[in-house]
């Protein structure tokens, strides 16, 4: 496909320049709501005490996600993705050209709600996060097996309200495990911080064995 | 758009046809996991006692919905829509073949979950419908302008967690009425029956003011 072939050269590229300057970048990858802004802001606010941390927020109006990641103080690129329904290597590209990435430890891209399109676009990331959420119905998970298949990070959020929407999360989990046998399975809520730490300790796991 | 320009040729193809066989056609689109399959069951359990009803579920994996359609005893198309994220007038003209015409008063097309490329594919519809759930988060409609500007029906759904997940429902009604002045907003919850009768009434009316 030619859009694939001309998105994965301008994605080496970007690769390329993510490695130059040692930045080590985060694809959160999710349905619509899932929780990827809230999920991004908490590990935001953990890991910039002692990180570099800067954020993409790719969406059809960026501006809100936008607004909340710049509240936290760190350099935020809202990055308008107008009809295209995911980020992709050019937008990334072009946002790179708005932050100095000599100042960045940890880059996150947001990327815009869906789960069929951002898995085919690589966008040079390290580490690629799929989010999904109990609200969403317990069969999701196997309704998108590529993007589940190409996850380094799997993450069930709002756990807190799996019992209110009667949600099984262990079949979520199973279903993840099943396309993607060993990769982490996070079950998170932004009102369980125990699981929001555990969210933060993933990062920097990879992080520390990418450096 | 060339891609559009087609996509449009086909719709009107579809709409002749719908017209010729005095089918009454319901393009379902919405959040992923915002209640579409659920709410369309729910109006399909009401309304097939007086009218024949069909449904083509459209989506990556069609056939977990489409088992919830056919265990309804109605005629049921999957649709796999592939790598594409929406349906389009093509993927409908084609199923089209697969279900007698002649036979049927509403077709209830269900779309993939997508707030923003179905909105910009005429498939040769009556009705537009979005249905957007509370769990997505209140900032959910405004972020998404454009599928709620060309809607018919707006439905805000899963109300009965609105307080588990903190979501002011009013502001996205306010939302919603700003964006498309005018159009039903309805609140519902597969919990509350009289919220599905007036979502099943306002199909009816629609259908009313067609025939
Ligand atoms: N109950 C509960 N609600 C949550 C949790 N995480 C997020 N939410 C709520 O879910 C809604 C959406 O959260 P966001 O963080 O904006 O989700 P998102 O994936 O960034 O949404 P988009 O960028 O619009 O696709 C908001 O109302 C949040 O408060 C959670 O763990 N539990
Ligand atoms: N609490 C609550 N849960 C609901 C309601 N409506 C649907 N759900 C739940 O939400 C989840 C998704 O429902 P579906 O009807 O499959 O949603 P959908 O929009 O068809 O999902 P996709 O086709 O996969 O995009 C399921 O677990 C449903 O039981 C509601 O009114 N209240
Ligand atoms: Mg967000
Ligand atoms: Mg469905
Ligand atoms: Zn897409
Ligand atoms: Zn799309």
């Amino acid at each position: 496909h030619d859009i694939f072939k001309k998105n994965d050269k301008l994605a080496a590229k970007n690769r390329e320049k993510f490695k130059k300057h040692k930045v080590f970048t985060v694809n959160v990858m999710g349905a619509i709501g899932s929780g990827k802004t809230t999920l991004i802001s908490l590990a935001i606010e953990k890991l910039k005490k002692e990180y570099n941390v800067a954020v993409i927020a790719g969406d059809v109006i960026a501006d809100m996600d936008a607004s909340r990641f710049s509240q936290l103080g760190i350099p935020t690129i809202p990055a308008n993705t107008g009809k295209e329904c995911h980020l992709d290597a050019n937008i990334v590209n072009q946002s790179l050209n708005r932050v100095n990435l000599d100042e960045i430890d940890i880059l996150f891209m947001e990327n815009v709600g869906n789960l069929i399109c951002p898995a085919d676009f690589d966008l040079g990331e390290d580490l690629r996060i799929v989010v999904v959420s109990v609200s969403e119905g317990d069969d999701i998970v196997l309704k998108h097996p590529v993007v589940f298949q190409k996850a380094d990070i799997a993450v069930i959020n709002k756990i807190d309200i799996a019992d209110a929407v009667d949600v099984d999360t262990e079949k979520m989990v199973k279903d993840v495990a099943y396309l993607r046998p060993g990769i982490p399975i996070l079950k998170t809520s932004k009102k369980q911080e125990e699981t929001i730490d555990l969210w933060v300790s993933e990062i920097i796991k990879a992080y520390n064995a990418k450096s």
